[in-house]
């Protein structure tokens, strides 16, 4: 494993730290999108269905029982916990998130690498990670405050995925046959969508400003 | 033989 591929994992990790943190301490899921933690909850449950039929190693099982706790936990935590829920901007939240279930599964069986139940669903759970997110950035447009652990928590989620693209090249460069083009093109899509939430977090940052997106 | 390096990421 790659230093690029750790640090990816690491801030992936930490972002879901912050937004438990958040939750949990505070009590509060504002500004938080349900449909993108929702959608999150769907992308690991489809991806890591090969967590008991294939051992690669303790760190990628347990990450992998990590992201999908915490996923369903978030969820669970702004759907029935009794303090939590009532912080739950439904109204601002309304990004119509089913609708980009179909066409992801549309393109997974369309487009794989191989015609197999595990293999659909592997795809398809990388084609809704790519788009995921704009739920989040949605309501982060309507959301005219927007408090310091969301926007750390989108930025970790950010930098994660701009990781994982130096992952890549740094293992097309030193592996031999090491070709994906659906992870790598689901994964640039995906961080070109943070291209503006980063040009203005690092703006307020620069500035020393509180962090607000324009309308 | 098919390289599946990406599944061992997350």
């Amino acid at each position: 494993m790659n230093i690029f591929r750790l640090a990816g994992d690491m801030t992936h990790l930490f972002s879901v730290l912050v937004l438990l943190l958040k939750i949990h301490t505070i009590k509060s899921c504002a500004g938080i999108s349900l449909k993108t933690q929702e959608l999150y909850a769907l992308v690991f449950a489809t991806r890591y269905l090969d967590i008991f039929t294939d051992y690669i190693s303790l760190y990628n099982t347990c990450m992998k029982l990590i992201f999908l706790g915490s996923s369903f936990s978030i969820v669970w935590y702004i759907r029935r916990h009794k303090i939590v829920r009532r912080s739950y901007d439904k109204e601002q939240d309304t990004f119509r998130h089913h609708f980009l279930i179909l066409p992801c599964i549309i393109l997974a069986l369309l487009i794989n690498e191989k015609f197999t139940v595990k293999e659909v669903m592997w795809t398809f759970s990388l084609y809704l990670e790519a788009v995921a997110i704009l739920p989040q950035l949605v309501l982060l447009q309507r959301t005219r405050n927007i408090d310091n652990l969301t926007g750390q928590y989108i930025f970790l989620l950010g930098a994660y995925r701009s990781l994982y693209i130096l992952n890549w090249i740094y293992r097309y460069f030193t592996e031999q046959h090491y070709v994906h083009w659906i992870t790598w093109i689901s994964g640039l899509v995906q961080t070109l969508l943070y291209a503006d939430f980063f040009y203005y977090y690092f703006h307020s940052w620069k500035n020393n400003e509180k962090l607000q997106l324009p309308a | 033989t098919k390289d599946e390096s990406t599944k061992d990421e997350l």
